[in-house]
């Protein structure tokens, strides 16, 4: 078992990026959604992966993807099984 | 916009004129490359082209506002799948709702069973003999004990004509006044001069809030550098995005969907954009494990995105935590936020993994309670039986 604190979500927040975002000539709502499985669950990775999979990938790296898609990071919320980016734009 | 990154899969909703299908390849790449799961597009991990081989994909998106502005592949549908065809083997393309009003569009890959492709096991992968297309062959692999352990549930609703006096909420002019009224001066005045002074700090890149103290010495540390403790007495202030954010979220009732009584460790990021919209991220960490220490559930995920200017008001809300059981129904977590909006139309799409047992009375039960919106007709009914899915889409006006 773990404790309480131990399963807590962990926040980090990109000040470099939150601070001056500036969404005026935003206008869109409508959103693209993509959801890529490689596995059908976390229990079922291939022998190939790495510990964690996908979650163990950085930050830093997930940016050069990002920089194509045109978002940045804003924040990160990190919890047991997944990590949760909030993203500019 | 979001992302949302488990060990086995991957979540990029993108809002306004991003270019989310460009990043394609390169998640691919990174899946293969960075995290080790098998590729049979190339025989090396050396070769440029190299994609892992996803087991299942799903694209998709409510008709745009103003499309001639979206860039790159987004800029029509057909655009989409033409650049989703091209990259992968055995995709499906669909569009769900009127076509002369707000319509809803899917692409999606199966796992095998649908492809034509003999399968491969996860041992039996990495590298071998590539495939002769160019294309990303896509659910060749068979993984023993799938399909899923667990069931997969994934509730969508997108709100369009956002009640404007509820609008203003998510406008930074008003959020700040909202803020001055609820946060004491003193409390204020010492979190502008944290902000200040952070700015101040050469290279101080993250903070993180109160209860988790992290501060990394530059943007390169995002992956997470170890704590400099001398400016632990200051990294309690967030930026001002994210504090409005927290009080938006507060005061709209967003932080009341999944609320802390009933979700004790659940957890919420918002973001207040200026001059005005909002996004918020929430995670719901999974049961407690049992006395053997396991825990067969993963943790879920919510999030929200809103754009409240008259002229496009919008408003989305995605979740895949679990109705039901212990926490709340579906039909309330809807009801919930169309209240907190009050638009003037909204669809709603549930995804449904089968389980393998499966009957149709799993289906029946939340498609009944999901009829009745109060102060909504529902005005479109429509089922898709896939192979392993069924797709509910709903279409509502305010009567």
């Amino acid at each position: 078992t773990f404790s309480p604190c131990e399963r807590s979500p962990h926040l980090t927040i990109n000040h470099e990026v939150a601070a001056d975002l500036d969404s005026t000539n935003a206008f869109e709502g409508p959103e693209k959604l993509l959801e890529v499985w490689f596995a059908p669950s976390p229990r079922l990775l291939p022998p190939s992966v790495k510990e964690g999979g996908l979650k163990a990938v950085s930050p830093s790296t997930w940016e050069g993807m990002l920089d194509l898609v045109k978002c940045k990071i804003l924040s990160i919320v990190r919890s047991e099984h997944v990590d949760a980016y909030l993203l500019s734009e | 916009s979001s992302m949302f990154v488990f060990p086995h899969k991957l979540i990029l909703k993108t809002c306004g004129t991003t270019t989310l299908l460009l990043g394609l390849r390169r998640l691919l790449r990174i899946a293969a490359v960075d995290a080790g799961f098998p590729f049979h597009n190339a025989t090396s991990l050396d070769d440029v082209r190299v994609a892992a081989t996803p087991y299942r994909v799903f694209y998709s998106r409510k008709n745009f506002l103003f499309p001639h502005r979206q860039r790159g592949p987004h800029s029509s549908w057909k655009d989409e799948v033409k650049f989703l065809d091209d990259t992968f083997e055995n995709g499906s393309a669909y569009m769900v709702g009127r076509m002369n009003a707000d319509h809803w569009y899917l692409y999606m890959t199966s796992p095998v069973g649908n492809t034509l492709t003999p399968p491969l096991t996860p041992s039996s992968s990495n590298g071998g003999s590539p495939t002769r297309s160019s294309k990303i062959p896509t659910g060749i692999i068979t993984f023993p004990g799938a399909p899923e352990e667990q069931a997969d549930e994934t509730l969508e609703i997108l709100m369009m004509d956002l009640d404007p006096e509820l609008a203003k909420q998510f406008y930074l002019e008003q959020a700040s006044a909202v803020a001055d009224e609820r946060v004491p001066a003193q409390a204020r005045e010492a979190r502008r001069a944290a902000h200040d002074s952070l700015g101040d700090i050469d290279g101080q890149a993250f903070v993180t809030d109160a209860d988790h103290v992290d501060v990394f010495a530059n943007s390169k540390d995002l992956d997470g550098a170890a704590p400099n403790a001398e400016q632990a007495d200051i990294e309690a202030r967030t930026t001002e995005g994210h504090a409005l954010g927290t009080v938006v979220s507060d005061m709209c009732g967003l932080s009341q969907v999944y609320p802390k009584s009933a979700y004790p460790d659940s957890r919420i990021d918002a973001y207040l954009f200026t001059p005005c919209g909002f996004s918020a991220n929430g995670v719901v960490p999974a049961p407690v494990p049992g006395p053997d220490g396991k825990c067969d559930k993963l943790d879920h995920y919510w999030t929200v995105h809103v754009t409240p200017e008259p002229v496009c008001s919008y408003a989305s809300f995605e979740t895949n935590v679990p109705g039901g059981q212990n926490g709340r129904a579906t039909s309330e977590v809807i009801n919930h936020v169309v209240s907190i909006f009050k638009p003037g139309r909204f669809t709603m799409t549930l995804f449904q993994a089968k389980k393998p047992a499966d009957d149709d009375s799993l289906l029946v039960a939340p498609i009944k309670h999901m009829d009745t919106i109060k102060g909504y007709r529902r005005m479109d009914r429509i089922v898709h039986d896939f192979d392993d899915y069924y797709l509910i889409f709903r279409y509502y006006e305010r009567e």
